[in-house]
């Protein structure tokens, strides 16, 4: 059996939330690449957060690396730290941008925004 | 499914809006006095225009329409969850670089049967691979027709100073001839031809377009030289950046991270000081000057 709290509430913690995708806005203008990037100026990459903590939910795609590491954990956060909330599906996005000879090129830029997160 | 389309700008007064015109060394934007709010999400904002003239003239870079219209279709392909790759049109390559003409013509000569378009083609990396290469060229409403034909006109296009014929196209001898884009494969002429410069020639012939000998076979003497390539609508003399010709080349690298191109601009932006990152670092060591003009440095924001 494992660990669990008696009053089934963290104590005084908030709970903390599940790992999940959260909005990240980047905005190349902010990043000052502007004078390179034609297009876009800003889309939405996503990103993850949250605890991996146990049980694990199935659309969470965990490894069994990553189940026996909750599990451990739970037994015993001493012994490893939770598991990872990390990207488990990117998709890429098209940018125009001006190359070194001032020419236009449409490039695909693989994993560039979050789909899905996951515990690994 | 929705039909993923090319969407033509709605009007050019739309383009002026989201005109703006940066001069990349200044990194300075001048930008025009822009409408009212279009009401638009910024993704749905059309990307800004910038001029693309010669390179070498002035640092101003307008994507050519052909360019737009390209990043339109894939990013909404890619939205729709349809991978760009596959499209055709695209030759399954992942990137597509586009070069603008610098030859001029050479009027010295009464007619002009030969033109030579050169194109700066150095950025090109010898690590990706080629799948893919189109001369793009816009052949504007003849004015005047060229005379009485003999018989069908052909254009042939070849490497300069070579025989190996690339490509040839037959225009219409009878009737009106509409403006528009004639366009050349010119795959194998980049695949032999170290990447710094490209120089093509287009010349004008009458009979078989395919044959090699067309110019060169003695002609009879009823038959009149071959027409003026200015009649035929390729003159360059007065030319909008968006009719200037267009080399398209299609590209795949397996290069995947953003940062070769920053250190590419990095490169081209400022010479490395003593500070930059060893190669192949990205953001340069710390301890440099400055974090790289891609990021706010600590403390006090960075504008470029």
């Amino acid at each position: 059996t494992t660990f669990t709290s008696r009053h089934g509430k963290r104590h005084g913690k908030k709970s903390r939330l599940r790992c999940s995708k959260k909005p990240l806005h980047v905005n190349f203008k902010e990043l000052g690449w502007d004078d390179w990037i034609i297009a876009p100026l800003e889309y939405e990459a996503y990103h993850c957060e949250g605890v991996c903590d146990f049980p694990l939910r199935s659309h969470l795609e965990p490894t069994n690396h990553a189940i026996i590491q909750t599990l451990m954990n739970s037994m015993d956060p001493g012994s490893t730290p939770p598991s990872c909330c990390v990207p488990t599906k990117l998709t890429p996005i098209s940018i125009l941008y001006i190359d070194a000879g001032n020419n236009v090129v449409y490039k695909q830029y693989e994993d560039m925004v979050v789909e899905s997160c996951g515990c690994r | 499914f929705q039909q993923a389309s090319i969407s033509s700008l709605s009007s050019s007064s739309e383009l002026d809006s989201t005109k703006d015109v940066r001069s990349r060394k200044e990194g300075k934007m001048l930008r025009t006095p822009r409408d009212g709010a279009t009401g638009r999400t910024p993704q749905e904002r059309q990307p800004p225009q910038r001029e693309q003239e010669p390179p070498g003239r002035g640092p101003r870079v307008v994507p050519h329409e052909y360019m737009l219209s390209i990043y339109r279709t894939y990013s909404i392909a890619e939205k729709l969850g349809i991978n760009a790759s596959f499209f055709q049109s695209s030759k399954s390559a992942n990137t597509i670089t586009s070069f603008v003409d610098r030859g001029l013509d050479d009027l010295s000569h009464t007619a002009l049967r030969r033109q030579k378009y050169l194109f700066d083609v150095f950025t090109l990396s010898d690590k990706e691979e080629l799948v893919g290469a189109e001369l793009r060229l816009y052949r504007q409403a003849p004015a005047a027709p060229w005379g009485p034909p003999a018989g069908p006109v052909h254009v042939q296009l070849f490497p300069c100073q070579s025989q190996l014929l690339l490509d040839a196209r037959t225009l219409d001898a009878q009737g009106p001839t509409p403006a528009g884009w004639e366009v050349f494969d010119v795959w194998q002429g980049l695949r032999h031809q170290a990447r710094k410069q490209l120089c093509l020639e287009l010349r004008s012939a009458w009979g078989e377009p395919d044959s090699r000998e067309t110019e060169a076979r003695a002609r009879g003497p009823q038959q009149p030289p071959p027409p003026d390539l200015r009649s035929l609508g390729f003159g360059r003399r007065v030319r909008p950046p968006q009719e200037r010709a267009l080399l398209v080349v299609f590209t795949r690298s397996q290069r995947k991270n953003l940062f070769a191109e920053m250190r590419e601009q990095l490169g081209s932006a400022e010479a490395a000081g003593p500070g930059a990152g060893a190669e192949g670092s990205w953001p340069p060591a710390s301890g440099s000057r400055d974090a790289g003009p891609w990021l706010p440095s600590l403390g006090r924001r960075r504008r470029r």
